[in-house]
């Protein structure tokens, strides 16, 4: 499945592409 | 990868989501939509982290917490952990990853949690997980809320409805939208009472074309009454900061799904959505950005 956002005021689609690697959120 | 639960932060900045490499390795991301760094929050082994919402400060991290146990369906490999829904809890930790803390300690399905406008409540929905192998894995679900001032949770709804999706309170924290398919439960009515079947077809065939609520907080004893039910298959029920309510449904069968928005006034807003299967979606606490998972 994929992620995609779409702008209510500009009436524009966009896929969400992700990078692979991704950092760990360390305390 | 594979992707589910998707939420904005408070600031409508970032997208909030869990990522799967394997069923077995899912975590719950952070991706900045200008800077497009991703980041993610690392659970323990033992546990799988998901469905997370940002606090309205930023601050906090609410999510649900399943063990993780082996596998015990005939079909299951026992050489792999797999998520124990019936065992999960909903937990709370810092934005920074620490002070991870469960706010409930029960038997039970547990999903979808949410923050209050005030950051002073979490709301989630809770049910009983059903037979293993149903199509579905819980039903008999209702609302709950947490004060995260002193630990008190409360039951908000009484209707055991087959599916929700997630609760969003309304700006004032007082009332909350939500999706509720199928409640087994009326006001006024037994349960399994033939007596009453004339009253409850009335009520499935009036709640058929709507699945969309608005519910007070505070009390169990409420009106189920559908919003929208002029439309079809209105659903993903959402409200943003300014109390503008968003879901998706059709002017009539014969058309495409669309997104609406139904202004503070009452005035309906629409738009067209793709055809595609919607699995998630979050409308951004500024009602500028819609997200899907599809």
């Amino acid at each position: 499945n994929s992620i995609h956002v779409f702008d209510l005021a500009g009436g524009k689609w966009e896929e969400i592409s992700l990078p692979a690697d991704a950092n760990p959120i360390k305390p | 990868f594979s992707y589910a639960a998707i939420s904005f932060t408070p600031d409508s900045q970032k997208l909030v989501f869990n990522r799967c490499q394997e069923s077995d390795s899912c975590y719950i991301h952070i991706l900045d939509l200008k800077t497009k760094a991703l980041s993610y929050y690392r659970s323990p082994a033992d546990q799988e982290w998901y469905a997370a919402k940002i606090s309205p400060s930023g601050e906090q991290v609410v999510f649900v917490m399943a063990p993780m146990t082996s596998g015990y369906l005939p079909k299951e490999d026992k050489n792999r952990l797999y998520s124990d829904f019936g065992n999960a809890q909903i937990a709370i930790m810092d934005a920074n990853g620490s002070n991870v803390r469960l706010l409930t300690h029960s038997k039970g399905y547990k999903m979808a949690p949410n923050f209050s406008w005030s950051g002073k409540k979490v709301i989630f929905a809770q049910g009983d997980m059903r037979k293993p192998g149903s199509k579905t894995i819980a039903s008999h679900l209702d609302a709950y809320e947490i004060d995260l001032e002193n630990g008190h949770i409360q039951r908000l709804t009484n209707f055991r409805f087959f599916q929700m999706g997630r609760p969003s309170y309304l700006p004032g924290d007082k009332q909350f939208v939500v999706d509720g398919d199928g409640p087994s439960k009326f006001p006024g009515i037994a349960e399994n009472d033939i007596s009453t079947i004339d009253i409850l077809r009335a009520f499935e065939k009036k709640h058929r074309n709507s699945q969309f609520y608005i519910f007070n907080v505070g009390t169990e004893a409420q009106a189920l009454e559908p919003k929208f039910d002029q439309l079809k298959g209105a659903k993903s029920s959402m409200a943003d900061a300014q109390g503008n309510l968003y879901f998706r449904a059709q002017p009539s069968s014969a058309d495409r799904v669309k997104l609406y928005r139904s202004d503070t006034k009452g005035s309906l807003d629409s738009w067209e959505l793709p055809n595609m299967q919607l699995w998630f979606s979050e409308i951004s606490p500024n009602g500028r950005l819609f997200a899907v998972i599809s």
